[in-house]
């Protein structure tokens, strides 16, 4: 076999009574992430630039969670992660609690060519990728209705249960030499 | 979270992963997609991408589980992927994707579904959401 490629656009429960046009979208939206990395592939380009550009694809796509379609956080911004590695060399490069990076595939992967370094975190993430040629965005760049509406949703569910629960209930489980099952560590 | 692995012409292999994260996530909290090893891995034998319950995945640093067992038992591919997902990780808990130095190609999960798709050299394609 010359080439191979796979790719997943996230896991779970996926609810099966998804509209046809929805469900439709979603298999037109991998066939194109597909032939992305096909083209490259079939031309005899790397693995490295098949993996970032279909990754690049896939980020692009508000269907999914990365770049644009995010998720929302507690407090109701995005911090997106990216990681990429070769396997001949074993080099990887990772950057996470990115805030203002279009593609966080691209910048992990001057993270991995570029630096000394395997990852970057937060506010260092954000210094690396000033010192970098990678596209930014404001963080409204990631909003799409769908994961607002999912964050509300997940803001009265966490208010609902402490107001259930109180806060007595809320403390951690006792640990193991307390008798209970809770790992900690 | 979205996720790609590639063999390409001159046999190497690359693995990538990205993420918006866990909505409603709090603090700083850092899931498994940027931990090599754990959501994202890829060495000369396998290039694997994982995703679903970050937590989980990290702590059985999943991605290096599955290159650890093919190389070590010696396992094949599947082998090493039902190891991961059906005697380490509990059910509803991740999916994977992964392709080896051979070009097999494999997605699987414990979870109910996945967005998913491949590609080879010999015109296997296939896109896929549920089991």
């Amino acid at each position: 076999k010359d080439w191979a490629l796979v790719i997943h656009g996230g896991a779970g429960v996926i609810s099966q009574d998804m509209a046809d046009s929805v469900r439709q979208a979603y298999r037109a939206d991998l066939g194109e992430a597909l032939s992305v990395g096909e083209e490259i592939l079939k031309g005899g380009g790397s693995s490295l630039d098949a993996v970032e550009q279909v990754i690049t694809f896939l980020e692009d796509n508000p269907r999914f969670n990365a770049g644009k379609g995010a998720v929302f956080t507690h407090d109701g911004g995005h911090e997106l992660d990216a990681a990429i590695m070769a396997g001949d060399s074993r080099t990887a490069g990772a950057v996470t609690g990115i805030r203002t990076v279009k593609n966080p595939i691209s910048l992990a992967r001057m993270v991995m060519e570029h630096s000394e370094h395997v990852m970057f975190a937060g506010e260092g993430a954000e210094r690396y990728a000033d010192e970098r040629d990678v596209e930014r965005v404001n963080q409204d760049y990631f909003y799409t209705e769908r994961r607002y509406r999912a964050w509300r949703r997940a803001i009265k569910e966490d208010e609902a249960q402490s107001s259930v629960l109180g806060d007595k209930d809320r403390s951690p489980a006792p640990a193991p030499s307390e008798g209970g099952d809770r790992k900690f560590g | 979270t979205v996720g790609c692995v590639a063999l390409d012409k001159e046999g190497k292999l690359a693995a990538g992963t990205s993420t918006g994260g866990m909505t409603n996530k709090k603090y700083g909290r850092v899931g498994d997609v940027p931990v090599i090893g754990a959501g994202t891995y890829a060495s000369d034998v396998v290039a694997v991408s994982m995703t679903g319950w970050g937590e989980r995945i990290m702590e059985a640093v999943s991605g290096h589980t599955v290159s650890a067992y093919m190389k070590h038992k010696p396992a094949s591919l599947e082998e090493a992927a039902d190891y991961l997902l059906r005697e380490v990780l509990e059910p509803g808990e991740a999916g994977m994707i992964a392709v080896d130095r051979y070009g097999n190609m494999l997605m699987d999960m414990n979870t109910p579904g996945m967005f998913r798709g491949m590609s080879d050299s010999e015109d296997h394609r296939e896109v896929a959401i549920w089991k």
